[in-house]
């Protein structure tokens, strides 16, 4: 997850 | 193959195309009113006279601002998000270049081999400096290949939507899941092909172009690693975060 961080963050913000 | 209504096909079909139009970064119109503006000579010149680690940074730059529309793309594709995260990650990281590289042909210009790049039209001379002729010419003729075979942005939406749900990725944990998505996917391709009375051997066409899309990307890796083995400073600290998760 770690390594992943912004990719994770990405996928978690909401579709705006 | 999954049983699947036409009904269910024609609705993902206008789930991944809203989806595309949402997030395709530029509008058609835009890029047409564009092709007009190519570099000129004396801005040609000045991109080759940047040191080679300022022209890779600035497309580093470039290609992450591509991919993370390329992940809202994907984040709107029905059933992308009810995979595991693992996968959502797997797939994006393996595929979203190679998105990038499909869209490529939305913002090439075929008559004088330019594609749209930091405000103008810019053949492949501007990315001289990079030191990747081959990397560079590749990715011009696949988009000059991909404009040959007049896909509808729609189709384009549906193709890039089947290369990003790739299920022979590896490191997927519900391979299956990822592999009844992408028949879906390819079903609602082929169905809108047959709609638009496109011949049979388009579609064949563009599953060739999977291996070429592969080819582009692992070189793209290996052009990033042999830089890297020379400028390893410029990377960590002037890179885009994003672009070195994704290729790092």
């Amino acid at each position: 997850k770690e390594k992943h961080k912004i990719l994770h963050q990405l996928l978690q913000n909401s579709t705006s | 193959s999954p049983t699947v209504s036409m009904d269910e096909l024609e609705h993902l079909a206008q789930n991944i195309s809203k989806s595309h139009m949402e997030t395709c970064q530029y509008l058609q119109e835009e890029l047409q009113q564009s092709t007009w503006q190519t570099f000129l000579q004396d801005e040609v010149e000045c991109y080759q006279s940047k040191p080679k680690e300022v022209m890779w940074q600035l497309c580093a730059v470039k290609i992450t601002e591509a991919i993370q529309y390329v992940v809202e793309f994907a984040k709107r594709i029905d059933g992308f998000m009810e995979l595991c995260q693992n996968d959502q990650i797997v797939l994006l990281k393996a595929g979203s270049l190679e998105v990038v590289f499909i869209r490529m042909c939305r913002a090439f210009d075929t008559q004088n081999n330019t594609v749209y790049f930091d405000g103008k039209y810019a053949g492949p001379e501007v990315f001289k400096v990079l030191g990747c002729d081959d990397l560079i010419t590749s990715a011009y003729d696949f988009a000059k290949s991909m404009c040959s075979l007049h896909l509808s942005e729609d189709e384009l939406a549906l193709f890039s939507a089947f290369i990003l749900l790739s299920s022979d990725r590896s490191w997927l944990q519900e391979k299956s899941k990822v592999e009844k998505l992408q028949q879906k996917t390819q079903l609602a391709l082929q169905h809108m092909l047959q709609k638009h009375q496109r011949g049979e051997e388009i579609l064949t066409k563009l599953i060739c172009k999977v291996s070429t899309l592969r080819g582009l990307c692992s070189r793209h890796t290996e052009t990033l690693s042999a830089f890297r083995a020379v400028y390893p400073d410029i990377v960590r600290a002037h890179f885009p975060p994003l672009y070195k998760e994704l290729f790092g």
